[in-house]
């Protein structure tokens, strides 16, 4: 916390500085710190505690309407796309939230699209053995939109309530990985008959102002609904979803907090802005 | 760009002089923000920008685009100088094998990474064997098999049973045995703020006594980086580190912030997920990079 006595010019600096610290954008930090501004002067506000509560109050603020849990299967199977850049978490992610599912009596099934990268399908089967879910896959190398395909029509056969779709990681620069996804999307959408209900994009709260760009460029893609944040258990205070809850329409749905699965929670706004100013 | 943001800021300076302190503020500030919006860290913006502004005031210009050509080109030298050399080429034991380690946080591509330096080795004559101590994550040691498969490296493992410092041990005698001239130790991921993990790990460096370790870092990694390079360099002693997925869009100024702190050179930047892409750190490409 802050050790000076009166509210400066020099508290709104390092109020800024802690902003930008936490990896928000600069541009961010400037309108936070601004409203922050406008609120001590129209409100009289003299003590240092009070400016640094409303900070944080409108820090939560920007990110309250952003919140909103999975929709529920009121029309099963819902259908979760997991995307993002390569290593951020998705298949750790996936296996969280199944674990979740399941612990709320949902039917679910995972399903081992990333049919490229070493392992990538043996690391999904060994997390859907820990967890008790079934995971749908085909060999590597196969195409993952027909997986996909594969998994939706059993799913909706067996009236499952979740299928949660792993990808390969990809960076937004490569324009035919890009194309892929475009074309997982298209597929699933055939095989259930309309748009997929959730797709999730995973940031990894070490990344800095990239993770902006990664989400412009995912939605470009793809019509994303939801955010997950995850390593929140490090030093990085993931300030970067604050330019993306200002710039893009997406829910922040959960947090990743470790390596088991239970280190998995609801996005919480309140917590989050506590965290990012110590 | 940096370059037209200066341009058009010392438009209004038609005439000829020298710089003085109210025509730098400004470019400074431009500056400042171009540093942030790459993920140079706040704290390593600040002291660049003060040597910056140091060497711009009262140099003579003769023009305005004169003047934000000098600009960045002090911006551009300062950069560079700061980034440094890439440490020469990996060493090498007085007696082999060499052993090298790859740390970093979850996810930084250490894995990859691994594979990638088996097949620079290979390529350079030598006989690599790749080591697989990630007893945690599901399927790593899977992982690692696949990888070595690519390049041609045996991994030697001992499944997840074991723990890493006697994997390295046993990994070691092996290699004697079997005449490997280096040891590639992957590790598992792990937080610089989790006691236990960087104990293990520091455990692990003390049973192999590496030539080299490499600190694998995210390149798209914000002002988190230089906690991170702080806390592995105080407890292993790195030798450098390797910045991975360069071929993405980040502009990668948590390069900057990392050997500022801690002084260690970057040696190699992971460009894609082939074992084939794996580039000598060359510090002007870096910079145009940064400078956006
Ligand atoms: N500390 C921490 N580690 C995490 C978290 N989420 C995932 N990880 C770790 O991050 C690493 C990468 O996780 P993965 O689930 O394989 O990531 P991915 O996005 O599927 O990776 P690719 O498929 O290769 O793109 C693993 O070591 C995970 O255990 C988290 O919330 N905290
Ligand atoms: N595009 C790109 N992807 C990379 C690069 N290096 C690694 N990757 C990808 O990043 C993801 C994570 O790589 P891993 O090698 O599993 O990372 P790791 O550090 O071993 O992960 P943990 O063991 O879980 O800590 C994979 O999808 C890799 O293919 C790179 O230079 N460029
Ligand atoms: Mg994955
Ligand atoms: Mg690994």
């Amino acid at each position: 916390a802050f050790r000076r006595s009166e509210i400066t010019e020099d508290l709104y600096e390092a109020l800024e500085e802690s902003l930008i610290l936490s990896d928000v954008s600069v541009e961010t930090a400037t309108l936070l710190v601004d409203r922050l501004r406008e609120r001590v002067r129209r409100e009289g506000i003299k003590d240092v505690e009070a400016a640094y509560d409303v900070l944080q109050h409108l820090v939560a603020e920007l990110l309250a309407e952003h919140v909103r849990p999975l929709p529920p299967p009121t029309r099963p199977p819902v259908v979760v796309v997991v995307v993002g850049v390569n290593g951020v978490g998705k298949t750790t992610t996936i296996a969280k939230l199944a674990a979740l599912l399941k612990r709320q009596r949902h039917s679910v099934v995972m399903v081992a699209a990333d049919t490229f990268r070493a392992a990538a399908i043996e690391q999904l089967e060994l997390w859907g053995q820990r967890i008790g879910v079934d995971v749908v896959r085909h060999q590597m190398g196969a195409d993952p939109a027909a997986v996909v395909f594969d998994a939706i029509q059993s799913a909706c056969a067996r009236k499952v309530d979740y299928v949660i779709i792993d990808t390969a990681g990809r960076l937004h620069t490569k324009h035919n990985l890009m194309e892929e996804l475009r074309k997982i999307d298209r597929v699933a959408q055939r095989a259930l008959g309309h748009t997929v209900d959730e797709t999730l994009l995973v940031l990894d709260a070490t990344t800095g102002q990239n993770a902006l760009v990664q989400a412009r460029e995912f939605a470009q893609a793809v019509n994303l609904t939801g955010l997950v944040l995850t390593k929140l258990d490090g030093t990085a205070k993931g300030g970067n979803v604050l330019s993306i809850a200002a710039e893009i329409p997406i829910s922040i749905r959960y947090v990743g907090t470790g390596e088991r699965p239970e280190d998995f929670a609801p996005f919480d706004p309140q917590r989050f802005a506590r965290e990012l100013l110590p | 760009s940096l370059s037209e943001k200066l341009q058009n800021l010392f438009q209004q300076l038609g005439r000829k002089g020298r710089l003085t302190e109210a025509d730098v503020t400004e470019a400074v500030r431009q500056i400042r923000l171009a540093l942030l919006e790459a993920d140079v860290n706040y704290r390593v913006v600040k002291e660049f920008i003060a040597r910056i502004k140091e060497q711009a005031v009262g140099e003579e210009v003769l023009s305005g685009l004169n003047a934000a050509q000098h600009v960045v080109k002090i911006v551009r030298d300062e950069l560079q100088a700061l980034l440094g050399d890439n440490g020469g080429p990996l060493a090498n034991a007085p007696k082999p094998p060499t052993a090298y380690l790859v740390v970093g946080l979850q996810g930084g591509g250490k894995t990859t990474t691994c594979g990638k330096l088996a097949a620079h080795l290979r390529k350079g004559g030598h006989r690599p064997l790749l080591v697989a101590t990630d007893v945690a994550r599901p399927a790593a040691i899977q992982q690692l098999q696949v990888v070595g498969e690519a390049v041609k490296t045996p991994v030697f493992q001992l499944g997840t049973r074991v723990s890493p410092v006697d994997i390295v041990r046993a990994a070691l005698a092996h290699a004697r045995e079997q005449g490997f001239t280096h040891l590639i130790v992957d590790t598992a991921g792990r937080l610089h703020v989790d006691d236990v993990l960087m104990d293990e790990v520091v455990a692990v460096r003390d049973a192999v006594a590496p030539q080299e370790i490499l600190l694998v870092l995210d390149a798209m990694t914000g002002q988190d980086a230089v906690n991170v390079a702080e806390q592995f360099n105080a407890r292993l002693e790195i030798s450098g580190f390797i910045l991975t997925k360069l071929d993405g869009d980040t502009r990668g100024g948590a390069a900057l912030s990392i050997r500022s702190v801690t002084g260690k050179p970057i040696r190699f930047l992971g460009v894609g997920e082939k074992y084939d892409a794996l580039e000598t750190f060359h510090a002007d490409r870096l910079t145009s990079r940064i400078i956006g």
